[in-house]
């Protein structure tokens, strides 16, 4: 089938009107933070946010004809990532705080009531600050985070059935779609065709920190989960349980 | 994968 019959800007512009909306915690804070306090309330954001993930994932062109067992998957493997490149989105103006939702804005310090998160915040601002540095535009953060959706899963496991074959190769052509967009985002910066290649290249090469920085992430969660400092319940216990699962 | 898969196979509002 041929590929999507988007137009780089007409992708883009799908996947803007696919972001979600801002979330807000709607929590009384009780200030200063406990360990179980402040995991509390990131759980209960974090599961909020991950509805409208799933919704997001649907609006992405293409996504929806992906198998539903390729759908999972890939939202299984990314979700964390997802979450926290749109974290960092939030705090890229903020140097020296994680802007969870308008409602919950950490300073650095206020980590260290949860034993071991300091570690995370660390690497959570050290990006940030990077794609401060970048001046990131929102038309390439939503190509990256659609890009992080679709590459997630891309070399976990090798196709088996005739159509988890075809599901792949339509994943291939999507993420040629998501790239194409990414460079068309680009080449509007008034930069040299040189300068436009390179740029492609650091953010691209910012995809790695993010899951490295997902993957702790994720052990800290399941060690807080593990040592009962916090309640994981519902979706967010699904998605942690499918990468604790696959990884154990 | 219960919530997951019930979020995915629900129509979009």
């Amino acid at each position: 089938s041929p590929r999507l019959a988007l137009t780089p800007e007409q992708f883009i512009s799908r996947i803007m009107e696919a972001e979600p909306p801002q979330i807000y915690l709607m929590e009384e804070l009780k200030k200063p933070f406990t360990e179980s306090s402040m995991m509390m309330s990131l759980t209960n954001l974090a599961d909020k946010e991950l509805v409208l993930m799933i919704s997001w994932a649907k609006k992405i062109p293409g996504f929806m004809e992906l198998s539903l067992s390729d759908q999972i998957h890939l939202l299984k493997c990314c979700w964390l990532e997802i979450l926290m490149l749109g974290l960092m989105w939030r705090s890229v103006d903020h140097p020296g705080k994680l802007i969870f939702s308008p409602d919950f804005k950490l300073n650095r310090d206020e980590g260290q009531c949860v034993e071991g998160i300091m570690e995370i915040f660390d690497m959570l601002l050290a990006a940030t600050s990077r794609f401060r540095e970048l001046k990131l535009q929102r038309e390439e953060y939503v190509c990256l985070k659609a890009m992080i959706l679709l590459n997630s899963n891309l070399c976990n496991t090798t196709p088996q059935t005739a159509e988890e074959v075809e599901s792949r190769a339509k994943l291939l052509r999507l993420l040629d779609s998501v790239i194409d967009a990414l460079v068309w985002a680009i080449s509007k910066l008034g930069l040299s065709s040189q300068q436009q290649t390179l740029r492609l290249g650091h953010l691209t090469m910012l995809l790695s920190h993010i899951r490295h920085v997902s993957n702790k992430g994720m052990d800290h969660l399941s060690t807080m989960k593990r040592k009962n400092v916090v309640l994981v319940y519902d979706l967010l216990l699904e998605m942690l349980d499918a990468n604790t699962s696959s990884s154990s | 994968h219960t919530k997951l898969l019930q979020l995915l196979t629900t129509k979009p509002e």
